[in-house]
């Protein structure tokens, strides 16, 4: 933040915070008032939510560096600054993990050739962006990039991407290829028998290799000899 | 074949293994893997009781044997290339750790990369046919992640050319290495090194810690295992307290900083290359990560597509839980985000691969990125996953909560993440400091 600040161009993951320094400087007076930023979020395009959650990304870490140098101005001591500045930098950095993630995922199913797979896992990464956006809408709200109609509208869409994916939920974990003695679970068995199987393990609990524990005998029993 | 499961496998319309591949990163690739899996789970040197009906003692020696045979089949095998010999260990290892998963993931390649070749010469060696078990200790049981904290002395007596390893306060007994308390007869130690009467920060040195013969504790060394922990049962995490052990003066890792016999201290060239295997670590949690979360979800998901509960509509069959929404958005979102933590854990793998050879080419440029996007992403991804799997394990209703579902122990075994290869808040800030900074 403070290398672009200075007038560097950066270059790599962070490169985003060049362009969206320009974005989110106030806006000479005379043209758009500056709460009236352009909403760039639309539903149904990952696009537009990967550059929402970069957007996001650069507002938290704005916010971040600001509040350090508010409490550098109150004469703090950079130790001081950065301490008092703690939660703003950590949500800061999850941001940009958030924004990475989205964008990683995004890019990954431009390499995906098969067209049934193709839009199967588009509505996935769809709905991890939209998740995410409505799990975090207080950033996005506040960074101007969402209107509370749209959170509405987020919902709805949530609602029906499910709908899509729920044909193929076993498919999709079938598909990370896991043996049964891998998950070692009664309940995920790749057949489906769990109540038979979780009986089975049952009886072979330690605590059933006698059909009387032997510590009925040491203190049930004599407790019931007293009574 | 469960009805319900095989309905949901007739009406899909996709074919996992075209997915399965993608995850794999190609066909071949795919084949091979489940070429290894067979191997083990073929093999009846690795069959033993379920260990959720074991005690902790007998879960250490089903553990300890199966490491033995474990490592010494993948050489018998000849596998050796990292992916592989990863896929062969998690398979072997299951859902849990093993009590010499230090030795070989810290201690060799610690000597390997950090020892003068005559170093290497001895302890290699030694190390490969176990002869030297090793461990690698670090944290101090008030000192973790912020290791310019470690209070563990190494004092450089010229006179008999040895260094005095010392624990001075009960806080910088070392504590948590795996494999320290019962398993191990060395152990690389960090410790602040003085020399000349002036501390010139952690180095690391190889200290014998059991007689190699009777495995008894050498004397002037307190070691023992630290008690019961939330999961883990297999791994002897330890703790280790050196009462001035003197040893010879080449158990100092030279490679790069150096004492020489009068004492005098040799600077390395550059303090970034621990960085490197930092962020190496920091990558395959993030793919721990997605591993976990797509573990939890296929349990969650298969078993809610079998279990059946209350009713929809009045009188009519009660319906798979998995048709409601709620059950839903309990578990999809978290899908999803195995999927997406499965790429990101693909190209941080790729990335790594990619600038190490730019190490090696002493282009260091892109690894304080890298470093703070590793730092940040295992916390984001640790932190994530550790919430997701209580969701799925909540989602299985009370059977999530038997052993039986297998949702307790990977939530047992993956939580450690959290915390240890750097506390997840510490991750965060160290990725902030880069944000602002650039």
């Amino acid at each position: 933040y403070r290398q672009v600040r200075d007038g560097k161009q950066l270059t790599g993951i962070v490169s985003y915070l060049n362009e969206s320094h320009q974005h989110l400087q106030p806006q000479p007076t005379g043209s758009r008032p500056a709460g009236s930023r352009p909403t760039v979020i639309s539903i149904n395009d990952l696009q537009s939510l990967v550059e929402a959650y970069k957007l996001r990304a650069a507002n938290l870490v704005e916010t971040a560096a600001k509040s350090l140098q508010t409490e550098l101005q109150h004469s703090k001591s950079q130790e001081d600054a950065w301490n008092n500045s703690s939660l703003e930098l950590i949500r800061a950095s999850d941001a940009h993990c958030h924004y990475v993630v989205v964008k990683l995922f995004a890019a990954k199913l431009s390499e995906i050739g098969n067209t049934a797979v193709y839009s199967v896992l588009s509505t996935l990464a769809l709905l991890y962006a939209l998740h995410g956006v409505a799990s975090n809408s207080g950033d996005f709200l506040q960074a101007g990039l969402l209107t509370v109609p749209q959170l509405a509208q987020i919902t709805q869409r949530i609602k029906a991407l499910m709908a899509e994916i729920r044909p193929n939920a076993v498919a999709l974990v079938d598909a990370f290829d896991y043996r049964d003695e891998m998950l070692n679970s009664t309940l995920g068995r790749y057949d489906g028998n769990v109540y038979e199987n979780m009986f089975e393990w049952a009886k072979s609990s330690p605590l059933n290799r006698t059909e009387v524990h032997e510590s009925y005998y040491k203190h049930m029993k004599p407790l019931q000899s007293r009574l | 074949m469960n009805p319900d499961l095989h309905r949901e496998r007739e009406n899909a319309t996709i074919e996992p293994e075209i997915i399965t591949n993608i995850l794999d990163g190609g066909a071949e690739k795919t084949r091979r893997r489940r070429e290894i899996e067979s191997l083990v789970l073929n093999d009846p040197d690795f069959q033993h009781e379920d260990l959720n009906f074991l005690s902790r003692g007998e879960r250490y020696e089903v553990a300890l044997k199966k490491s033995i045979q474990m490592y010494s089949k993948l050489r018998d095998y000849g596998i050796s290339d990292p992916e592989e010999i990863y896929f062969y260990k998690s398979v072997t290892r299951k859902n849990n750790h093993d009590p010499f998963g230090v030795h070989y993931a810290m201690f060799i390649p610690m000597v390997s990369s950090q020892c003068l070749p005559e170093q290497r010469d001895k302890w290699l060696p030694l190390a490969s046919s176990l002869k030297v078990v090793g461990t690698y200790a670090q944290t101090e049981l008030a000192h973790g992640t912020h290791i310019r904290g470690l209070e563990t002395t190494a004092t450089y007596d010229p006179s008999t050319q040895e260094f005095v390893l010392n624990s001075p306060t009960i806080t910088s007994i070392k504590w948590w290495p795996g494999g320290l308390g019962k398993t191990a007869n060395h152990a690389i130690v960090l410790a602040q090194l003085y020399t000349q009467g002036k501390c010139y920060g952690l180095h690391a040195f190889i200290v014998p810690i059991r007689c190699m013969k009777t495995h008894q504790p050498l004397p002037g060394v307190v070691v023992g295992d630290i008690g019961p922990k939330f999961g883990f049962d297999e791994v002897d995490n330890g703790y280790l307290k050196l009462d001035n052990i003197r040893i010879p003066r080449e158990n100092m890792l030279m490679k790069y900083s150096k004492v020489q016999p009068d004492g005098t201290y040799l600077k390395p060239p550059s303090d970034k290359l621990t960085y490197g295997t930092m962020v190496f670590i920091r990558s395959i949690i993030v793919g721990e990560s997605a591993i976990a979360l797509a573990k939890s979800c296929t349990i969650a998901i298969r078993y809610s597509a079998v279990r059946h509960q209350s009713e929809l509509r009045a009188g009519e069959p009660e319906p798979q839980i998995l048709d409601y929404q709620a059950q839903q958005h309990k578990l999809f979102p978290l899908l999803a985000t195995a999927y997406a933590f499965t790429f990101v854990g693909q190209y941080m793998k790729n990335t790594y691969n990619r600038i190490t050879g730019d190490i090696n080419q002493g282009d260091f440029s892109q690894l304080p990125e890298l470093h703070a996007l590793a730092a940040g992403l295992k916390a984001f991804t640790t932190w994530t996953v550790n919430a997701g799997i209580e969701v799925c394990r909540m989602a299985c209703g009370g059977h999530g909560y038997s052993r039986s579902s297998g949702l307790p122990d990977i939530y047992v075994t993956f939580t450690a993440t959290c915390t240890y290869e750097g506390e997840n808040t510490v991750m965060m800030l160290q990725t902030a400091r880069y944000l602002v900074k650039s």
